[in-house]
């Protein structure tokens, strides 16, 4: 999955994420054509009994943008990763609107990401006290090498555009 | 009447020098400079900083951001083909000048014929799932040629030149490219996706080798000719299901003609100051808009990740994540079932019940946040 987070001169915002869902999706390569194919159906897997011709698969694809009438702040935003996205989403959002972090260090901030078994999996250089903390609580928690949360977006605020991709896939914004 | 003359000067220079101040304070504001590393004007972000700038260059030649969006995009398909491509399916958020929001989903589709037992397919682990069955009707190109029409500005070919010329000259593999490579080792070494990344001698390219992506050029280039229909309803579209029903697929010429992408206001909500907008489902903005309305009621702000606060915090956050999961059920295509538990969980009040229910101190067994078993995506 990608996302792309756009912001124009005139104002205008979009926000897509575009996937082919799992790493080089279903892996069946059109050799006339030279397009990859999606794996896409494989999202109803424990989701659904029972699926219908023409029905779209359940995504965790967030593409978002939030404003503020008040502070006329854009924030246009999403990212990839499966079930990450909404971790990554949430926690960047929060640290940016709320926490007082820049964009860029609410966007890198180590997640907790809780799975589908209600296991908390935290990032590596998570704050390890907060980790404890939790476990002490009666929390499952594991430490995962890979984590796929990778959130770009753009923000304008007094004129100003600030605009990051995850460094976590070596991303990195443009804008002039 | 010397009085008269000045009272009429007063009542003609007090409101030009008001027009004045008003003008320099305006130009000031707009001319304010921005600090190092923001722009001025317009930013592009993707995962690459390669298809960042294609983005950036088509706004600078007066491109639409919908223009700059498809042309990234477009880019990404070559330099993270691992995670996107005109294969695939998308879902844009638009936001107009006027503030109005509009959501354009071409995200993929069950094709007409499929296996009727492919959920017994599914594994009870979170794994690679490979094979034809598992393709759902490619949406992309359907959603760019939607978004343009309502949007583009610049001519639909030239968003696609840019990729064209590098997918023809070739492209040096990115890192994060090269470290997915070796996922490939697994196919049969005849396989045309693993031939696409070796050289000569059989063996898999590595970080800053080039890779030439020829076929694709010449599709692009057909589809930059003569729009979308040249992959739905033309040649390509011939080629391409000639090509899935040979690896197994079921995906018919019937169902690449009758994709649509949809169109339709977005789903808004208030989180304190800002207007929140995002996808209906099968899109997840739902969940995300319940975890962060639940937050927001919790008071928060730099304290909250201060000392004991922010282990606080946390917890509050991992209890709303999990009742978060036990709503993921609900995020299903709104064309076969009811919407009523997804607009339920946006709403203000739905999160003050759930709010309720966490402790700040202990958590419980997974009956408690009503979840039932499923899998974790890793796309």
């Amino acid at each position: 999955t990608t996302h792309v987070s756009v912001l124009a001169e005139d104002g205008m915002a979009v926000s897509v994420t575009s996937t082919i869902n799992h790493i080089f999706g279903s892996r069946i390569f059109s050799p006339k054509t030279g397009i990859l194919l999606n794996n896409e159906l494989a999202d109803f897997c424990g989701k659904t009994d029972q699926i219908h011709a023409g029905e779209q698969p359940p995504s965790s694809m967030s593409p978002v943008i939030l404003y503020s009438p008040s502070q006329k702040h854009i924030v246009v935003i999403g990212a990839s990763g499966g079930s990450m996205i909404t971790t990554g989403v949430a926690l960047t959002l929060m640290n940016f609107l709320w926490f007082g972090k820049t964009l860029q260090d609410s966007i890198s901030a180590p997640v907790v990401f809780v799975d589908s078994k209600n296991v908390l999996n935290f990032e590596p250089l998570f704050d390890k006290i907060v980790l404890e903390s939790l476990y002490k609580i009666g929390h499952k928690v594991k430490v995962p090498q890979m984590f796929y949360n990778v959130v770009n977006a753009v923000s304008k605020e007094n004129n100003c555009i600030v605009a990051v991709s995850d460094s976590r896939k070596n991303g990195k914004a443009a804008g002039y | 009447m010397a009085r008269r003359k000045e009272k009429v000067c007063l009542c003609i220079s007090i409101p030009i020098i008001c027009i004045i101040i008003i003008i320099i304070i305006c130009a000031t504001h707009f001319n304010e400079e921005c600090a190092d590393g923001l722009y001025k004007k317009a930013a592009v972000a993707a995962d690459s900083e390669t298809c960042s700038k294609i983005g950036r260059d088509i706004l600078q030649l007066g491109g639409s951001a919908v223009d700059g969006a498809i042309a990234t995009l477009l880019c990404t398909s070559i330099i993270n083909p691992q995670s996107m491509g005109i294969g695939g399916g998308s879902i844009f958020t638009i936001r107009e000048q006027s503030g109005k929001v509009r959501v354009i989903n071409a995200r993929e589709t069950v094709p007409k014929a499929f296996k009727t037992d492919l959920l017994a397919m599914c594994p009870t682990t979170t794994q690679p799932m490979e094979g034809a069955h598992w393709i759902g009707v490619p949406g992309d190109i359907r959603g760019y040629e939607r978004a343009h029409k309502l949007y583009g500005r610049l001519p639909w070919a030239s968003l696609f030149e840019p990729t064209i010329k590098m997918a023809r000259e070739g492209v040096p593999i990115p890192y994060v490219l090269s470290r997915f490579l070796p996922l490939l080792l697994k196919e049969k070494p005849e396989s045309s996706l693993r031939q696409l990344f070796q050289n000569e001698q059989g063996e898999l390219l590595k970080e800053g080798e080039i890779v030439r992506f020829e076929k694709l050029a010449d599709t692009l280039e057909i589809i930059a000719k003569h729009g979308a229909d040249a992959l739905y309803v033309g040649d390509i579209a011939k080629e391409l299901v000639s090509d899935i029903q040979n690896a197994g697929g079921t995906i018919s010429l019937e169902d690449l003609r009758s994709f649509r992408a949809s169109e339709f206001g977005a789903w808004e909500v208030t989180l304190g100051e800002y207007d929140m907008y995002f996808p209906p489902p099968p899109a997840g903005g739902a969940t995300l808009s319940f975890i962060l309305n639940t937050m927001l009621g919790f008071i928060l702000s730099s304290a909250s990740l201060e000392g004991d606060e922010k282990v606080l915090t946390f917890q509050r956050y991992v209890e709303t994540c999990k009742f978060a999961n036990g709503l993921k059920k609900f995020m299903k295509d709104p064309q076969f079932s009811s919407q009523t538990e997804a607009v339920e969980i946006i709403q203000k009040h739905f999160a003050d019940k759930v709010r309720a229910k966490i402790s700040p101190d202990r958590t419980y067994d997974a009956s408690y946040y009503n979840i039932t078993p499923y899998l974790d995506s890793h796309g």
